[in-house]
């Protein structure tokens, strides 16, 4: 086998930059469960859904093209959410 | 926008505040003044009074630090995260720290050391993020070049202090809102195929993937443009937008303003001295024929000659009947021509020269 198909570095890249948006942000608790092997309704999603309706995106609870630009935007580093 | 949570804010309503530190980024002077200003703009609206002092613990202590910089919150380098405030309360409380890894500027470029710092003095007087674009409580950064409390802003400070006690307070920019039942346009134009709305200093364009309408700075896209248009129209032939604001205008291709610009619509289009500024226009890509619309007047110009058609101006109500006095907006979509006027549109068909519908200016958004 060629190996399992290895995620591309800037999928990895941001998959980091979701997980630590969210911790930053939206309260979202660092309990080592990275995104891409979340459920349905597991924090990350629901902290995502959160984050989307905050900035008006398709609430869809996944790291699309969209969403990835605006956590790329600089901004306050006071959370969107209260602690 | 949004109080923090368990509503903190300053009983006292004559604060202080002290510069611990300074960025070697601007001179101290720029510093001082751009601080100063960020304080101003939240006194002259609320009854709150700012004064600076050099020496001991001030309400609001301001400082320039990196990384971790021990209050539990590590600023991350350079982009990313700027700067932070503190909710209002006693030690650390009303604090604003601002990422010395950031380059701070006293211009356009990144980043405007006045705007962050008046988003940060929200925090430091209890507000919380805003989800309205056009607040300065909003947490990503934007600069079009001039710093102003919204309407949002003012409301959200005003419902905790009150208003100030000064009458001429500023009129504050309210966000247009895409269903607001008075909502009226600066500019409208195609581009590309899709439809884009001005008004203030934002876009809103109706996009077929997402409900939403989006709503933005118009910055955004043309950081080069000025804050607000008066007409627009798009030479589709050539893939060209172009700008009105005055008696100047620019042309772009996407989103890249083409060099030379802007330039004035006398030499370019041939318009007497009389022309201050252009109302509407629009272009018919079919016959090359561009419609610039002026107070009651209006004048035809040829794309391909690249001169104004003898024997105008005319007059709008004559040739456009119904279209009476002046236009704000115009754009043409499947062969019909949009008048905007008011909060009013017409769907205007060329052909039979006669309104067909009358609509509300903003149909196009599905309220």
């Amino acid at each position: 086998s060629h190996g399992f198909p290895a995620a591309s570095k800037t999928q990895e890249q941001d998959v980091e930059m979701v997980q630590k948006y969210l911790e930053n942000y939206y309260n979202l608790k660092n309990d080592g469960d990275q995104i891409e092997r979340q459920k349905k309704s597991s924090p990350v999603v629901e902290k995502l859904k959160q984050m989307q309706e905050f900035f008006g995106l398709k609430i869809t609870g996944k790291p699309d093209a969209e969403t990835l630009n605006v956590m790329k935007q600089p901004r306050c580093g006071v959370p969107d959410m209260a602690q | 926008f949004v109080l923090t949570d368990g509503n903190p804010r300053w009983e006292k309503t004559h604060l202080t505040y002290r510069i611990e530190n300074y960025t070697p980024d601007l001179p101290q002077a720029d510093v001082d003044s751009a601080i100063e200003k960020a304080f101003q703009l939240w006194s002259d609206v609320t009854p709150l009074k700012f004064t600076k002092v050099f020496e001991d613990q001030a309400d609001i202590m301001i400082s320039f630090v990196w990384g971790d910089h021990r209050d539990n919150s590590p600023f991350d380098g350079p982009g990313g995260n700027l700067a932070h405030a503190f909710q209002p309360g006693p030690g650390i409380g009303g604090d604003v720290h601002f990422d010395e890894d950031e380059g701070w500027t006293n211009n356009l470029r990144n980043y405007n050391l006045y705007r962050v710092a008046a988003h940060e003095l929200g925090h430091s007087l209890g507000l919380s993020h805003s989800t309205d674009i056009g607040a300065l409580m909003y947490p990503n950064y934007f600069f079009t070049g001039d710093v102003q409390l919204s309407q949002d802003d003012v409301n959200g400070i005003q419902a905790i202090y009150g208003p100030s006690s000064n009458p001429n307070k500023p009129i504050a920019p309210q966000t247009p809102q895409a269903c607001d039942s008075k909502l009226t346009f600066d500019a409208i134009t195609t581009i590309r195929g899709e439809v884009m709305f001005f008004k203030d200093k934002f876009y809103m364009r109706i996009n077929p993937f997402y409900p939403e309408v989006e709503l933005n700075f118009i910055s955004v896209f043309w950081p080069h443009l000025p804050n607000t248009l008066e007409a627009a129209y798009e030479v589709a032939n050539r893939d060209e937008i172009r700008f009105f604001k005055g008696s100047k205008y620019w042309a772009a291709r996407g989103q890249n303003v083409l060099r030379g610009y802007p330039k004035d619509i006398y030499t370019s289009f041939g318009f007497p001295k009389t022309v201050k500024n252009i109302d509407a226009a629009v272009s018919e890509e079919d016959t090359g024929k561009t419609y610039f619309f002026v107070a009651n007047k209006y004048w035809r110009y040829d794309e391909y000659k690249r001169s104004m058609d003898a024997g105008y101006p005319k007059i709008i109500a004559h040739d456009f009947p119904g279209i009476g006095h002046k236009v704000d907006a115009v754009f043409k979509k499947d062969g019909f021509f949009y008048f905007f006027q008011g909060t009013r549109q017409y769907k205007y068909d060329p052909k039979n020269r006669r309104i067909l519908t009358l609509l509300k200016a903003n149909s196009w958004f599905n309220c």
